[in-house]
């Protein structure tokens, strides 16, 4: 089992988009794919077609640390889910005083043994303790990045806090891949910081980009990955060309 | 002095963006303006020219509860920052333990008394401890908003935690301003969810809307707000315009 984590404690640069849109292209091409979110705001969960678990429910069965993980297939995704709630804030806080603390998310994920071929968790914008549960969980770091001042500045303090995390526990996260999304390659700023990019992480930046493009934002309140609401848009076809890449270099190795 | 913190804990929405150019804005308009960095990120810190406060200084002489808060003027803004750093993580941590933790940044604050018009405080993409500081300390909520649909579904859940908030405390935080940020006014979706804000929230909903402008998201980059970046700039524009609905009603009350 492949177990990807979609980070960046940035906000807004497109981690549920590329989880959703990951998922479903992973499941297009016939892999078993299980969906964790792990944000309280629960934008992964709706963007699958799912209702948020209340705050009771969210607790008892969220992804972390309980025996039953609760999993929804996807409204029209062909991948599975673990959704999240609002009730996750109060999770974290619980965990905050527990045992092994970090490790509650692969705890779970453990459980499943090989009921699916990959595992993408999506993380809110912090690198709090819910994050950290998703890195311990991964082998592999996926990091979506808008080319922009902000985001950029933002990168080296994650990729700290990943080798921090190694270090400190003797865990092996990867980062497999910086994928740049909302891409506009008109504006200079953002040719700019893509050659930044490409010079300081070239093993890394994968060269699928992800366009700005309408269809990724209307789909979520239709509760569909864009594969399902938009097939042809541009997209979906760059999810799918990143589905491609991932699959290329992960099933290589 | 009239204290506004600027929340929204959907990512990316223009929070940072937001709070810098307005404090430009109505630092332009001869107001006297103190710029608060409630993100450990400490975007509002660096995008107005000032370096992020290191581990031990950023909690040495944070916003949150210390006698002396460091107060530094922007590079070139023509208002006063009070700069952030990684270390407000660790001291949103021990403050989780403290007496009055949600208080902390609200008495700081009351200790300069009179020495500035308008107080900005730009807040982290959670709900967490450094936010919650943020609402205490405010008598006006500024939200921004990005006409898309997880923005949307964000909404409700905020003004449920201020509401929440008001009646727990006897607080009375209001809701002064929804602005529409990275508007693109040729897309359905931008349009539909426009309209649903306008009926859900008539009072509020400010006028002005700030455009998508690359303008505003190079600014950053040179440490300076749009005004002293690109005065021209859509964007430089439709913050001032903003600056001027927010006196007017804010002025008047
Ligand atoms: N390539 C794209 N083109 C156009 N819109 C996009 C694209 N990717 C994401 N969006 C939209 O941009 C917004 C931010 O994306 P998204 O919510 O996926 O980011 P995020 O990193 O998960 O945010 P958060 O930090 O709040 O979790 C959403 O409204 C989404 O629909
Ligand atoms: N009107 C705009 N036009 C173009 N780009 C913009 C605009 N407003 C903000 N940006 C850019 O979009 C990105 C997100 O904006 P910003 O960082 O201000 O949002 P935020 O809500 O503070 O994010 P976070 O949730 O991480 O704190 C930044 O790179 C910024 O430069
Ligand atoms: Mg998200
Ligand atoms: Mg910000």
């Amino acid at each position: 089992m492949h177990t990807i984590v979609i980070a960046n404690q940035k906000g807004g640069v497109g981690k549920t988009t590329t989880a959703i849109n990951l998922a479903a292209s992973l499941a297009a091409m016939k892999r078993r794919v299980l969906l964790v979110d792990l944000d309280p705001q629960a934008n992964a969960t709706t963007g699958s077609g799912i209702e948020k678990l209340d705050d009771e429910e969210a607790i008892a069965v969220s992804s972390l640390g309980r025996e039953e993980m609760k999993i929804i297939p996807s409204k029209s995704g062909g991948y599975d889910v673990v959704p999240s709630g609002p009730g996750l804030i109060a999770r974290e806080a619980e965990l905050r005083t527990a045992e092994n603390r970090e490790l509650q998310l692969d705890r779970s994920l453990r459980q499943l043994k090989d009921s699916h071929d990959y595992t993408i968790i999506d993380c809110p914008p912090a690198l709090n303790l819910l994050t950290i549960n998703g890195l311990r969980a991964a082998k592999n770091l996926l990091v979506p990045m808008q080319c922009e001042y902000y985001a950029l500045e933002g990168l080296a303090s994650l990729l700290e806090t990943v080798e921090h995390l190694n270090e400190k526990t003797g865990h092996n996260l990867e980062l497999e891949a910086i994928v740049r999304t909302m891409f506009d390659p008109r504006t200079k700023l953002t040719q700019q910081i893509s050659e930044e990019l490409a010079s300081h992480f070239p093993e890394t930046l994968f060269s699928t980009v992800i366009p700005r493009n309408v269809r990724l934002a209307e789909a979520p309140s239709f509760g569909k990955p864009a594969l399902s609401y938009e097939p042809n848009a541009k997209g979906t076809l760059a999810y799918l060309a990143l589905a491609g890449e991932l699959v290329e270099r992960m099933e290589q190795e």
